[in-house]
């Protein structure tokens, strides 16, 4: 099992746009995949239909019992080949009972080791705020990507989470390996072909070279609450996610 | 003074934008502005140039000292009008090291109380996460400013949102108004149009009658680090934050 995480301390720049749609590909192409909402807001779980205020159980059981309970908090979509673990607003209070507890990072990492064989791929949604749950995804992932909105403001953001990554990294025996993402991209505007550019020169080795365009087909779909390749597989939108699966599965060398 | 607050969990729906839109007008009214970043990513604290990461004295300061610090954490901004308390990313570990400390939830409206004559509106810019700076936030607001993203799954999430305040609100002595405000209103889809019917369907008392426009020149103005009425005052963007200002101060009597 590949486990991808979606991370980014800016909010609405696609973080869950990014799980979904890459969810959506994967499935259409016969992989089972594992969705993990980590986020108290609940987007992703939300766009499958479940309601994170009444959510039970979810991934917020997970951290009072042990990893073998990740059986249970697993949840069937619409979808036969993609399941979810499910975000409820209690997660919202992880942070402050855990506080400084040890161990609490290795959570997420150590329930999916005892369902490794049953998904071919795990992508983990994060919610925008550094904190405990952040630090759970950090671990268990292999791969992070990093929507970023290509706006000036939002470069000077991803800075701050290129920094913050490489001190967790620090801290970690094996190396995480990340793509930055530049999303919706309005080549209609000069704003978005210069920041692009500034974001080309900025990080050369870890920035996809493709971008992810504006596309108001993101918004209808999530209204129908369909991943984008199957509610319009030919939509630029769809298009641009499957060329970004296709440069990682093939950059990713399988284990 | 005023104080409001710019609140949503979901991310990326304009909250700083309001703040900083707002904060323009008034400053170009000649009303002197008090700026509060309480989130750790730090977007209010950047627009104005301060960096996150390097800021000291920051917000982070005014849970280690007493109330009257505040007057050593403001800083000006390069507007005359428009003052700031900082963020840094040291912001983030608050909501840990506090955890269930009681009093923890009256640290900003403390610090609010002693520089209440100094300015005449305060505007508040929260995290999209609720946790201890949320509830900062809310126990030191008197009017709540939720900007909401004009489509479908935002919506929903306002929900969840609301039921929230509405919890709060029970423990709390004093109400605490609040005023619903679309955003990123795209005129050209009928996606935007049908959601905004939607909203007003469901929060006739809440929402504002207005929408604020999609309008690139947000992204200019914020390249520039101007508000977007200093930026561009006739722009569609500005003029839609010029009518809610007019809104909120003809509804709210001053005190
Ligand atoms: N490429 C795109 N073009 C147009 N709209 C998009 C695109 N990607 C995402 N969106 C829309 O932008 C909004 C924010 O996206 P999304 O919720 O995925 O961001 P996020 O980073 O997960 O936000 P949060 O910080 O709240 O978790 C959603 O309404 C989504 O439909
Ligand atoms: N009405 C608008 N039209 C077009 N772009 C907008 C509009 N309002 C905000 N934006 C842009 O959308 C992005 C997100 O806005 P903003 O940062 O204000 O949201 P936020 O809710 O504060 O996000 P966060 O959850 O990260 O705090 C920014 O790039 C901003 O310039
Ligand atoms: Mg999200
Ligand atoms: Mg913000």
């Amino acid at each position: 099992m590949r486990v991808w995480a979606s991370a980014n301390q800016k909010g609405g720049v696609g973080k869950t746009t990014t799980v979904v749609s890459l969810a959506g590909w994967l499935s259409l192409q016969g992989k089972r995949v594992l969705l993990v909402d980590l986020d108290p807001h609940g987007s992703l779980s939300a766009y499958f239909g479940f309601d994170p205020d009444t959510q039970q159980p979810s991934l917020y059981h997970l951290f009072q019992q042990p990893p073998t309970a990740v059986a249970k908090i697993i949840v069937d979509t619409r979808f036969e080949n993609i399941k979810l673990i499910p975000a409820s607003t209690a997660v919202a209070t992880l942070d402050r009972q855990l506080g400084n507890q040890e161990g609490k990072g290795l959570v997420l990492r150590n329930a999916l080791v005892t369902c490794f064989d049953r998904f071919d791929y795990c992508l983990i949604d994060c919610p925008p705020i550094l904190g405990v749950l952040m630090v759970n995804a950090l671990a268990a992932a292999e791969h992070l990507l990093v929507p970023v909105q290509s706006e000036f403001l939002a470069i000077k953001g991803l800075e701050r989470m290129v920094r913050t990554l490489q001190m967790i990294m620090k801290s970690r025996k094996q190396a995480l390996a990340y793509t930055v993402v530049a999303t919706m991209f309005d080549r209609r505007t000069r704003a978005a072909h210069e920041s692009l550019q500034l974001l080309r020169e900025q990080y050369p080795e870890i920035l996809w070279q493709g971008v992810i365009p504006l596309d108001t087909q993101f918004r209808d779909a999530s209204r129908q609450g369909l991943p984008i390749p199957c509610f319009l597989p030919a939509s630029r939108g769809a298009q641009a996610y499957l060329a970004l699966l296709q440069h990682l599965t093939a950059e990713v060398q399988p284990q």
